[in-house]
């Protein structure tokens, strides 16, 4: 017999160890969740999805993504308590409760699993892909500089070797790639929110252009309240705004292009920061930091349920 | 596995536009092996820089002669890793 109560959410988990309490949760709440696989990695590692479902077809979504930077391990850990949460609080939680009876929510929680893996086996500071580059003995592109949104701009690299490169064409990468086919395809997806650490941000767009999106005000005014929300449980300050005024031009990301796509509301989180520790966060931090995280998150999907489009 | 032994993340503070320009300057210089975790943006946003052992008497000199400001936020990276191994291992054990 499996349960998530043995679980430890508390600690960092493989790739394996991630995989296997997928299917724990999906046999813990068969008529909730359910795992999807959208596509392969590079290294031809399942690329799967949490569809959390009340059921009826064709529903509008929202899509969450954890870990597409490999090394920053906070973000898949608030993933998997997170998508747990999720899967308790339907039928307690009014507000999940009428987010799950309207909309869909689909998350990934580890977006870049040879990263991942890489991270676990060979060097713990890896961030991008592991796709081999024609002419480069380097390897990998950052697969949050390889959407087809200002891609090829200079808020990104077109060196093989640098941490931010964009990869030879947009969507190169089959990580990216998987999640611009799904997207495409569902058609209903209304909120993309793609969760990142360490700097104590919500963004929105743009990153590839200085100009400001026609729902700016909008996204600003939620953003405020999301950090607000977020600092009541330990005090943490967070900055928010597009990711061309808050932190740098960014080409080819993936919330522009969520947004260039039709998503209105498309959010990129930057997890908390100690200040001591970056990307190695200690395991002692997943629990605060995700606790923290939920009520902003809640707060961007009910508004997104409140204002259908 | 690669190690980390000595490597040290240094949280450094810009504080006009020409401090940025050196920062992403130093960046590009491949034989230092430098990792950006947070990128030079504007004057007052911090920048941290993983710095090789190796590296790290050059960086420095770099930093103190152009009056760039820093502290050391991390002192030896690959002594958190050998303590998150630990951590998990215990975990896993639990």
């Amino acid at each position: 017999e499996r349960s998530t109560s043995t679980f430890d959410f508390a600690s960092y988990h493989t790739l394996d160890e991630i995989y296997d309490w997928m299917d724990i949760l999906v046999d813990n709440h068969p008529s909730l969740v359910s795992k999807i696989q959208i596509g392969q990695s590079y290294e031809n590692r399942p690329l799967y999805v949490l569809k959390f479902s009340t059921g009826g077809p064709n529903r509008p979504a929202i899509w969450l993504d954890t870990g597409i930077h490999a090394r920053e391990w906070i973000t898949p850990a608030t993933g998997i308590w997170t998508a747990n949460k999720i899967a308790e609080e339907y039928g307690r939680d009014p507000s999940v409760t009428a987010i799950l009876d309207s909309m869909d929510i689909f998350f990934e929680i580890v977006t870049n699993p040879d990263g991942f893996a890489f991270t676990h086996s060979n060097n713990r500071l890896w961030r991008k892909t592991r796709s081999t580059n024609t002419g480069s003995h380097c390897i990998g592109v950052d697969p949050n500089r390889n959407w087809d949104a200002g891609f090829g701009g200079s808020g990104s690299s077109s060196n093989p070797c640098s941490e931010t490169y964009r990869g030879p064409y947009a969507h190169s990468e089959r990580e990216v790639k998987a999640i611009v086919d799904f997207i495409r395809g569902h058609r209903k997806v209304k909120l993309v929110i793609s969760i990142h650490s360490y700097s104590q941000m919500l963004l929105f767009p743009y990153g590839y252009k200085t100009a400001p999106v026609p729902d700016h005000q909008e996204l600003n005014e939620l953003a405020k309240k999301a950090v607000s929300d977020l600092a009541a449980l330990y005090g943490t300050k967070y900055t928010y705004g597009s990711m061309v005024d808050t932190i740098y031009m960014a080409d080819g990301t993936s919330i522009d292009w969520a947004y260039d796509n039709g998503v209105k509301y498309a959010f990129s989180f930057e997890l908390r920061d100690t200040g001591r520790y970056g990307f190695l966060l200690p395991s002692t931090q997943i629990i605060p930091t995700a606790t923290e995280t939920w009520p902003a998150l809640l707060d961007i999907m009910v508004h997104v349920l409140e204002h259908p489009y | 596995e690669k190690l980390f032994v000595g490597d040290q993340v240094l949280h450094i503070m810009a504080s006009n536009e020409e401090h940025i320009t050196l920062l992403r300057v130093l960046g590009e210089q491949e034989e230092l092996q430098l990792d950006f975790w947070r990128h030079p943006t504007s004057p007052g946003h911090p920048v941290d820089l993983q710095v090789p052992f190796p590296s790290l008497q050059a960086v420095k000199i770099f930093l103190e002669v152009n009056n760039i400001s820093y502290s050391i936020m991390i002192e030896d990276v690959q002594e958190l890793l050998n303590e998150e191994k630990k951590t998990m291992k215990k975990s896993r054990r639990v």
